[in-house]
């Protein structure tokens, strides 16, 4: 058999009208982790380590929702998730919560190689972030303009419910507003 | 969210997932990503990394879902991650990437697009965003 890799940048309401300024730089930001991932497979560096990297790149490109670019809790904040398992031994690490690490695959990467534990969350992540050495920025790095908006966006077609319904709404995810910029961020 | 899964010439997987999660979560809200087995999950037959609403792919433990039907039913990657996708996650919510020991790739979705891109050794790769 031959090697073989994938990767994706989140599904979701992405609709055909999707203006070339926004599709062109996530199709080049796609090729350029494609290239990146085949290269490392090409140099026998391990699965393990290939998704770790085509991920970081993923994680640093704005364009997508995971590290800076990624999108916003109702309070405006951001939290952070990643996950990695190697398949040949079943080792896993994951992480939430993560509010100033740049690299959450990183981290999630370091649970499975130095900790007893699968998962670390919130504060207990962030710890052993600042214990590893690992790269942490201000919560305000990873915020973007877009996804500020995004939020606005989000609130307000959440507000239009609330005023249509006498009883407080539980958000009806099926009725997920596409957002007009274009990127439904559901994903 | 962001994922990729791999596998080299001995046939060793593995997958990772990185995500911000939904817009306007609430504080502590947790996705499928971090959860393995539905998010992201690799073992000695396939990686996988799910995409789209969390909440759905938790209730149906996706990635795992497209493993265990390799292993007891003898399926196919293909097979499998069809299977999942289009008959037992609602429609308009997930998408994944799959990579198998044998080195198959599929990436299917059931929702409006999934931003995506693969290549195998035999030469083919593809970008893509709709079907």
């Amino acid at each position: 058999m031959g090697w073989a890799i994938a990767l994706h940048g989140g599904a979701g309401d992405i609709p055909l009208s999707l203006p070339p300024e926004r599709r062109l730089p996530r199709e080049a930001c796609l090729r350029h982790c494609l290239q990146v991932g085949v290269h490392a497979l090409k140099s026998k560096k391990s699965p393990l380590d290939v998704v770790e990297l085509v991920v970081q790149e993923l994680e640093n490109n704005p364009n997508f929702n995971a590290g800076r670019g990624s999108v916003l809790t109702t309070n405006g904040t951001v939290e952070m998730e990643a996950c990695i398992v190697d398949g040949k031994t079943m080792r896993c690490g994951a992480v939430s919560g993560l509010k100033t690490v740049v690299n959450p695959i990183y981290l999630a990467r370091l649970v499975m190689e130095k900790t007893p534990h699968i998962y670390l969350g919130f504060e207990g992540a962030e710890a052993f972030a600042r214990e590893q050495g690992v790269e942490t920025v201000d919560a305000s790095h990873f915020i973007t303009p877009e996804n500020v908006e995004r939020l606005k966006q989000a609130r307000e077609a959440n507000r239009v419910q609330i005023d249509y319904n006498a009883q407080p709404v539980q958000k009806d995810m099926k009725r997920e507003e596409l957002i007009p910029d274009g990127d439904s961020q559901i994903g | 969210t962001v994922g990729c899964v791999a596998v080299d010439n001995e046939g060793n997987l593995a997958a990772a997932t990185s995500t911000g999660g939904l817009v306007n979560k609430m504080v502590g809200r947790i996705g499928d990503t971090p959860i393995i087995g539905a998010g992201t999950y690799a073992n000695s037959l396939c990686a996988v990394s799910a995409t789209g609403k969390g909440e759905a792919i938790i209730r149906g433990t996706v990635a795992r879902d497209v493993a265990a039907l390799m292993e007891f039913k003898g399926m196919s990657l293909e097979q499998a991650a069809a299977l999942v996708v289009g008959d037992r996650v609602p429609k308009g919510n997930v998408g994944l990437i799959a990579v198998s020991a044998t080195g198959e790739v599929t990436m299917p979705f059931n929702t409006t697009g999934m931003f995506r891109a693969c290549a195998t050794e035999d030469g083919h790769s593809e970008i893509a965003i709709w079907d």
